[in-house]
Order: C-alpha cells, then structure tokens, then sequence
C-alpha cells in the first residue's frame, strides 16, 4: 500500500514572532526581511493572511530559538519606519510537520492531521501548506501528545500500539 | 555558481478563499478541512495566522477554480456550526513561487522575492513558506509583471535582457 505520508517532522527549538497591524502595501514584506537577511537571521516560516478593510495585517515568522534576540532587535530598528502597532515573541512553541507527497491531490491528509489535534484538545496557532508538507505551529507543552497522535493516525508506529 | 533558486512556478488557476473570524480554539480547522476533503475538494495552500484577544483569525485556502463553486457550497453549510463572520473568494489571483533548495539557510532568497514585487509595486496579499518554496498570493493582473521580474532578479533569464 503506498504511503502518501512519509513521516512527522517537528521542531520545538523555533521562536515565533509576530508583527501586529503592518500596513498591507507594496514594499512592507522587502521592509521587514530585507533587514532580517542584512542581519543574518534565517527565518524558517513567513505566514502572512489577508487584511480587511483597515488594509493591514499581520506579519508571523519563526526563527531557531539562537537567533531570537537578533531578529527582535532587527525589529526594533523597523519601529518608527514601519508604522505597525507591536511585536510579540513566543518561544513555546513547536513547528510540527506532516511530509508526504503530492498532498494538493490528497486532501485527506489535512483533515486527519487537524482531527488528530483536535481529538487531542491541541489548539493550532499558525498553518502554513506546501504540496509536500502541512506544517501548524502548536504550543511547545503540547510537543510530544502531537507527535506521538500523528503518528498513530498515519499509521507510522513503529509496532501496533496495545 | 551552484544556483539556490532553481525557477519561478506560478498558477494563475487558483481561487482564494478566506472564511472570516473563525473561532481560535481546537477542532476548527478540522471542522473545515474535513468537510472539504470529504467533498474531495483539492485544497493547494492553507494559510492561517494568529489570533488576538478577540481569539478568533481568519483561514485562508486556495484550490483551483474549477473547485471554487463545490468548496463554496461545502462552507455554506457550515455557516451556523462554525460561527464565523463570512466567507470571501476571490479568483483573479495567482499563486507564485520561488522554488530552491535549503531556503532557510538562505534567507536573501525571501528578500529577493519582497523586493521584487514591491520594486514593480505589485502587493503580496498572502505569504506562505517552506525550505523549499516561497510563495505569495498576488492579484491576477500582475502575473507576467511578477514572473519575468523575479526571473531577472534571480538570474533565470534564458539570455540577458536589453
Ligand atoms: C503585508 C505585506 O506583505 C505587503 N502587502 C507587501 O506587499 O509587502
Ligand atoms: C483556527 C483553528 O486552526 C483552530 N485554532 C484549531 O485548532 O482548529
């Protein structure tokens, strides 16, 4: 039987840092990780939603947790030019991944990953997709309930649980 | 010169939907995904960022235009379970992406992008990542403007422009 899901990738060393209330016009984006870039930081997830009609948004980004103190102070320097309303960092937090192939054409995979969580009380903070990963960001106490669920939903368990 | 970036995929055949202010607590992502994948709806991207105070956010998905009128009626039904404030979609929009590798160590690739778009004053309405894909959600209109703009920044040109 062909596996879709290959296997649950995880990363609780991330940081994830939001800017609240950028402005929704071109340029903003080059603003924030043109500096962050400059700066060295690697920045693993940008998350970005739509804005409504007060045309802003906001802006989420995870770092490894070693780079934190240098991205918030990247930020820092934006406040005055940027015109956004705050910043909030959270360290207790985890990246969980489910890989697998070709999963636009399986659309199954989401739903057992968010139906795992949920069966589990586990919130999911941030979603970010690609065609080979469906990546939430959870709260970091939450890592191992997670991981170990998702697992047994995919059926990648080492040996059948009793 | 090993290339980091190895092109620019873009799909103009998407359709953005964003369900608005839908309630920040476990099982509400599945109780959208599930539906959805039961339907076979094939969702390509998933964006959701983090809620404030007010708990709720918004869940952002595209899938390809000609899945747009199922995923619809799928989210009219679950109008009263989930309590959101309504749903947007909007089809003239493309989903465009840069596509390398080990992006997260590379975080001049995201600048390039940003800079880009925001050079040709093009507004990135939604961002999702992964280590091996950058991609934004930019108005239909632009799509050439963006592609053949982030194939020059880049270095992809087949022969130098004039
Ligand atoms: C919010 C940010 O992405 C903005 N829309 C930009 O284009 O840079
Ligand atoms: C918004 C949605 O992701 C919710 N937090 C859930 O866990 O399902």
């Amino acid at each position: 039987e062909q596996k879709i899901v290959s296997g649950i990738a995880y990363s609780p060393d991330e940081a994830k840092i939001t800017l609240l209330g950028v402005p929704d016009r071109p340029g903003v984006a080059a603003s924030i990780f043109g500096p962050l870039a400059d700066a060295a930081v690697n920045v693993d997830m940008i998350v970005q939603n739509i804005s409504h009609e007060d045309q802003s948004t906001d802006m989420t980004f995870t770092v490894g947790k070693a780079d934190l103190d240098r991205a918030m102070s990247v930020l820092d320097g934006l406040k005055d030019e940027l015109g956004h309303d705050g910043v909030q960092a959270e360290t207790n937090v985890t990246k969980v991944s489910v890989v697998g192939v070709g999963m636009r054409s399986q659309p199954g995979v989401a739903k057992t990953m968010f139906e795992t969580l949920a069966d589990k009380g586990i919130n999911i903070e941030v979603i970010s997709t690609s065609e080979i990963k469906v990546s939430v960001l959870i709260g970091g106490d939450y890592t191992e309930l997670a991981v170990r669920a998702l697992h047994t939903a995919y059926g990648l368990d080492a040996e059948p649980s009793d």
